[in-house]
């Protein structure tokens, strides 16, 4: 179990990597490791927050799956993220 | 990942710096 | 005993911390916090409080802010953990020069299919 959240987490980090490296190379900066590697972790923790959200919200609805209405109320506190996954879940669907 | 990027970024520019380092992250965290 | 300010309490509320038409400071106000990674939000610049508006700081305290405080009945929450969290590893990352001791620990992990 260790070895298999280790290897999310460093796919998480590299991801995180190649996300800052396309931001630092539109605005002409850097980022140190040290911050990709802060970003990484925060990225992955707040996964987790997620995860254990929709879990909840999917069971409260009595389903054993998660789907796209858990994942939408995740976002209901913030009208723009809501709007943009809406949005965004409907382009899917199409 | 891309908002904590963004953001660090626009608190190194508001310091002057070209490298953005954990001290600009620590800064915009809260928000986050 | 009850949650109502008594007498003695009122005179030092109404003496030090109330707030009138003839201080300086108007309103309190949090910062406005809006996504700055959704597209058409990118450009919004960042507005600077109206003159007698106090715009309270998230971060002016954060050096308290890397240990969780006592609680008393109810435990802090994961969002503050996580936080507390971060802001531990910022710290133990600071004085790193170059080699990244989170990098060196977590690459030796990395699969290229589990990245999409």
């Amino acid at each position: 179990e260790f070895s298999y959240r280790q290897r999310l987490k460093a796919a998480v980090h590299y991801t995180a990597g190649c996300l800052c490296e396309e931001v630092a190379s539109d605005k002409e900066v850097q980022f140190s490791r040290q911050t990709i590697a802060a970003i990484s972790e925060l990225t992955f923790r707040q996964c987790e927050n997620f995860a254990r959200d929709l879990e909840m919200f999917a069971r409260h609805a009595r389903r054993s799956t998660i789907n796209t209405e858990d994942v939408k109320l995740l976002a209901r506190r913030n009208h723009s993220l809501l709007k943009y996954i809406t949005e965004k879940n409907e382009e899917i669907t199409q | 990942v891309v908002e904590a990027a963004i953001r660090s970024v626009r608190q190194a520019q508001a310091e002057d710096l070209t490298q953005v380092d954990v001290d600009q992250l620590e800064k915009v965290l809260p928000q986050l | 005993k009850d949650w109502l300010l008594s007498e003695e309490e009122f005179k030092l509320w109404n003496r030090l911390y109330r707030l009138r038409s003839s201080d300086e400071i108007k309103e309190i106000t949090l910062p406005q916090v809006q996504f700055l990674s959704l597209s058409s939000e990118e450009d919004i610049p960042t507005e600077e409080p109206a003159p007698g508006t106090r715009q309270l700081s998230l971060s002016e305290w954060s050096v308290w802010q890397d240990h969780p405080f006592p609680t008393h009945q109810v435990g802090h929450s994961d969002r503050c953990l996580h936080f507390i969290n971060i802001m531990q590893m910022i710290e133990g990352m600071r004085r790193e020069e170059n080699e990244c001791s989170y990098e060196l620990e977590i690459q030796p992990f990395l699969q290229m299919e589990d990245v999409s």
